[in-house]
């Protein structure tokens, strides 16, 4: 599965 | 969001909060590597390029990317022009191209998508993880450190230390792997390893920050 995007980590 | 997260962002805003301090108090910036800043700069301005595209995450994500980009160009501007007379540059000698080009290869090899944002992004992971390499060059060169420095990159290693945490935890709570990121970040926390032992073993001790000869 494709990892998070919009990316929410700083 | 979870409370590694939360307290390693807080690490990471304390580290900038104590540069600030150190550099105001003592009116100086010896002892800080102008090109580690200047490297932080170029991964925020990267990474965040997503604030120009309208993606919103949330107000608190939209907040620290902007006081990251702002703060970290505001102490580029301190040891250039405000304290430029006390910073010196025989010492921060570090090639930052060895870091700038196999990260920059690395973002083009290893994304998500090929497109210039998010080759942009990886570029950013792996450029932060080696960041520190000519702050630690001074550090190594001079053999010695004030106090306030060494709780200034202490805060950026625990920083990253808590996202590890961080990853296990939405791995288990959202079963999200940012595998990028996650092996960036166990790398760029490994770099902290031997400064750890001795801030660990000395400064939190009260003694000087000194390397073993």
């Amino acid at each position: 599965e494709k990892p998070v995007t919009p990316h929410d980590e700083l | 969001m979870n409370i590694f997260r939360l307290f390693g962002d807080l690490a990471h805003l304390a580290s900038i909060f104590i540069l600030l301090h150190k550099v105001q108090t003592s009116r100086s910036c010896r002892g800080i590597s102008f090109k580690t800043q200047a490297l932080y700069v170029a991964v925020f301005m990267t990474r965040y390029l997503d604030l120009f595209l309208g993606t919103w995450v949330s107000f608190y994500n939209t907040l620290m990317k902007l006081f990251f980009i702002g703060s970290s160009c505001y102490i580029l501007y301190l040891i250039r022009f405000q304290f430029r007379t006390t910073y010196d540059p025989n010492l921060d000698t570090f090639r930052v191209e060895y870091l700038l080009v196999p990260s920059f290869i690395l973002g083009l090899i290893f994304n998500y998508e090929f497109t210039l944002t998010e080759v942009m992004w990886s570029f950013s992971i792996f450029l932060e993880a080696v960041a520190i390499f000519p702050q630690l060059f001074i550090l190594q060169r001079t053999g010695e450190a004030e106090a306030i420095t060494t709780h200034y990159i202490a805060a950026l290693g625990i920083y990253r230390g808590l996202y590890i945490p961080n990853w296990i935890y939405r791995y288990y709570s959202e079963g999200s792997v940012d595998p990028i990121a996650v092996v960036a970040g166990i790398v760029q926390t490994g770099l902290y390893a031997d400064f750890f032992y001795v801030y660990f073993t000395k400064v939190l001790q009260g003694q000087r920050f000194e390397l073993p000869a």
